[in-house]
């Protein structure tokens, strides 16, 4: 197996979204690509990752493997690379992780025992559709958690609004379709879901930079999956349990 | 009253 990117920035979004929900991270490599899929240790939130081969510079892989590695750690070596270094994986005979950050710099890192299992994605329908720049997104969430810790998402048709109540007090931010930065809002059906900033602020934070437009889905009182579109990864998709009245 | 629930009420 040996896998060579083009530039770091993908990976370096990669890694830092999932360190957003764990310290310890399984990959699987197979010969399509490299993937990825974890929840936090309460299962409130899950990443899924699929990485083709195709937005490699370099990858090959006879035959599938798991290797585990300790996410800061991990992150630490990444974070050596400049933005055009390729980073160039690949495990070594005495069960290392070989990574070569740009032309000179070969470090070896060791790897976990990996405990995974396999996780399942939620078995929802989603009714409605938010596509907006993710810019858009990380501002609206910055808007709101002034107020709040909590994000709810309500749809009716074609229209949509963010919101959120806290102690102090609270905001709700109508969006505008004209906006160039909303691209689309659709529902089959009305849908309101709260969520936690404490989860969603994380990733967004991570994988923003790197993508441009993301897709939000949901239902009402039902996970929200989103979509983040990276130029070079197939995708990522977050999962988010939502909070619902008791 | 709001309750968190988990993913896995949904798999």
């Amino acid at each position: 197996f040996g896998a060579k990117t083009n530039g770091s920035d993908d990976l370096k979004a990669i890694i830092s979204a999932i360190s957003t929900l764990v310290e310890e991270a399984t990959f699987v490599a197979t010969a399509e690509g490299i993937s990825f899929r974890g929840m936090d240790p309460s299962h409130v939130a899950l990443i899924d990752i699929s990485w083709p081969n195709s937005a490699f510079e370099k990858y090959e892989c006879d035959s599938d493997i798991k290797f585990g590695v300790r996410i800061d750690e991990f992150s630490k070596l990444i974070k050596r690379a400049d933005k055009k270094d390729s980073i160039e994986i690949s495990i070594s005979e005495q069960n290392m992780l070989l990574v070569t950050v740009g032309k000179n710099k070969k470090y070896k890192m060791r790897l976990i025992e990996s405990s995974a299992t396999d996780t399942p994605l939620p078995k929802i329908p989603y009714d409605s559709k938010i596509m907006l720049s993710s810019s858009k997104f990380d501002k609206i969430l910055g808007d709101v958690q002034v107020v709040s810790d909590y994000l709810t998402i309500h749809t009716s048709d074609s229209k949509g609004d963010f919101s959120g109540k806290g102690d102090s007090g609270e905001v709700v931010i109508d969006l505008d379709k004209d906006d160039e930065d909303i691209e689309e809002i659709s529902s089959k059906e009305d849908s309101v879901g709260t969520y936690s900033l404490e989860y969603l602020n994380p990733v967004v934070k991570a994988v923003g930079n790197t993508a441009g437009v993301i897709t939000c889905e949901f239902s009402s009182a039902k996970p929200l999956r989103i979509e983040f579109k990276v130029a070079n990864i197939g995708r990522i998709h977050f999962y988010l349990a939502p909070r619902v009245e008791s | 009253l709001m309750r968190q629930k988990t993913l896995s009420d949904f798999f």
